[in-house]
């Protein structure tokens, strides 16, 4: 009884849709799962004036059934069972299948942290209605924003969690769907709306590249990021559409990291503080050609480090991408420098370009205390990549 | 639909499109308004 009822009109639809579309992105709409009948079982005929609607536009989307359902009992005092949950979703299947949306994914159960009632509404629901998803969704956030520190950004143990978080999922979804697609379906640095005066700044990048990185190690394909825009603060632009750090970070990202993952290692005493992630180059990036590397690096210790590349690397050339935050060691910074410049629209509709500087060949890649950064090696003709 | 809504849907010659024009000021100016109630009641859910 603590909420409102909330109403999508066609209008906010369309809105919706077109945002999407003409900003190149694939839209996921998750369905309300609490609609129910008196026996539990998902009412799904609201979903379908929705479906009929979106049906009438041709709209291309995939779907999702509820938010957490390990949370709803104690945010709507309905439980829910993960046998009931998997009835639901091939339910939501079958129905989609009646409509237009033949090629429409579904993907769920967009799980929170996994405790133990958690792991057994996710088991349950697996092994009822796992055949039906596409990928298998979960939720992960490193800390509680009401009360996380700087030290709790920049430590590499509180990083490192997120293997375990992800390791738990791998399990059950091993001993239950093998072989079935894991994805992040929201996740960020801090829950309850992010930490105030860190998870809009520099210090956040720390945390959303090493679950970049790790994802991709770990074969965890789609992150999807809590939150473009919106309350708290661990949105990527801000009240005014102005990007913060983690844009820019995520811009980076997606210009010159590749979908094809190596593994990379670095010699040095404490090497959960220089943290290293090597993917082929993204090949649609118009500098770089196929066999190039991506190897982006965080560096959490308080002074520079300077990575030597194996010898049958470091004759080639590489482009250095280093973020640092504007203001002089300023972890805290809303604003980033790319090699040096600070990073800002160009206007309105306008990103300006992201360019990488040269280094001299056979030169470390120097990455400074406390920053993050990627590197380019070109022409390295890695057979993976080509 | 809503105020904003159908404003700034009107306000469209080709809402198919994706060179949609600029949010009516009146429009902005109601979002704005609008947003700082929105965002607490957002941030309430998430901390819950």
């Amino acid at each position: 009884n603590k909420y409102k009822n909330g109403t999508f009109t066609k209008s906010t639809v369309d809105m919706l849709y077109s945002f999407a579309k003409c900003s190149g992105l694939d839209l996921i709409f998750g369905i309300n799962a609490l609609i129910r009948k008196s026996n539990l079982q998902w009412d799904s005929s609201n979903a379908k004036l929705f479906l009929d609607y979106c049906t009438s536009q041709k709209y291309n989307i995939s779907w999702e059934l509820g938010n957490e359902p390990n949370s709803f009992r104690k945010k709507s005092g309905i439980y829910i069972k993960g046998s009931q949950l998997g009835k639901d979703f091939i339910k939501l299947h079958s129905l989609l299948k009646t409509y237009y949306f033949k090629n429409a994914k579904l993907f769920g159960p967009d799980i929170g942290q996994l405790r133990k009632n958690s792991e057994k509404l996710l088991r349950s629901f697996l092994n009822v209605g796992g055949e039906v998803i596409d990928a298998i969704t979960w939720h992960h956030y490193y800390v509680n924003g009401r009360n996380a520190t700087q030290e709790d950004f920049l430590n590499p143990e509180v990083l490192d969690t997120f293997i375990f978080s992800a390791q738990k999922i791998f399990q059950v979804v091993k001993e239950t769907r093998p072989g079935k697609k894991i994805w992040l379906g929201e996740t960020s640095s801090a829950y309850g709306g992010g930490a105030p005066k860190l998870s809009d700044t520099y210090t956040a990048g720390f945390t959303w590249l090493d679950k970049l990185g790790l994802s991709a190690k770990m074969g965890i394909e789609v992150v999807m990021r809590q939150v473009f825009f919106g309350a708290g603060n661990y949105h990527l632009v801000d009240r005014n559409f102005d990007p913060l750090p983690d844009y820019w970070l995520s811009l980076l990202f997606k210009q010159l990291v590749g979908t094809k993952v190596l593994a990379a290692s670095v010699k040095s005493p404490d090497k959960q503080k220089l943290r290293l992630y090597l993917h082929c180059t993204n090949n649609k990036h118009p500098k770089y050609k196929e066999g190039d590397l991506t190897l982006y690096a965080l560096n959490l210790h308080n002074d520079t480090k300077y990575l030597q590349l194996p010898p049958h690397l470091s004759d080639k050339r590489v482009e250095k991408y280093i973020l640092q935050p504007s203001g002089y060691k300023n972890l805290l910074s809303q604003s980033v420098k790319l090699n040096g410049h600070i990073l800002k629209m160009v206007d309105d509709k306008t990103l300006p370009e992201l360019i990488g500087k040269p280094l001299c060949r056979g030169c470390p890649l120097t990455l400074p205390p406390f920053s993050y950064g990627f590197f380019v090696i070109i022409n390295a003709k890695v057979v993976t990549c080509i | 639909s809503s105020f904003e809504e159908r404003s700034y849907w009107e306000a469209q010659v080709n809402p198919d499109t994706c060179n949609l024009g600029p949010i009516p000021s009146a429009v902005k100016g109601q979002l704005q308004l609008e947003w700082p109630v929105q965002e607490e009641l957002l941030l309430k859910e998430q901390h819950q």
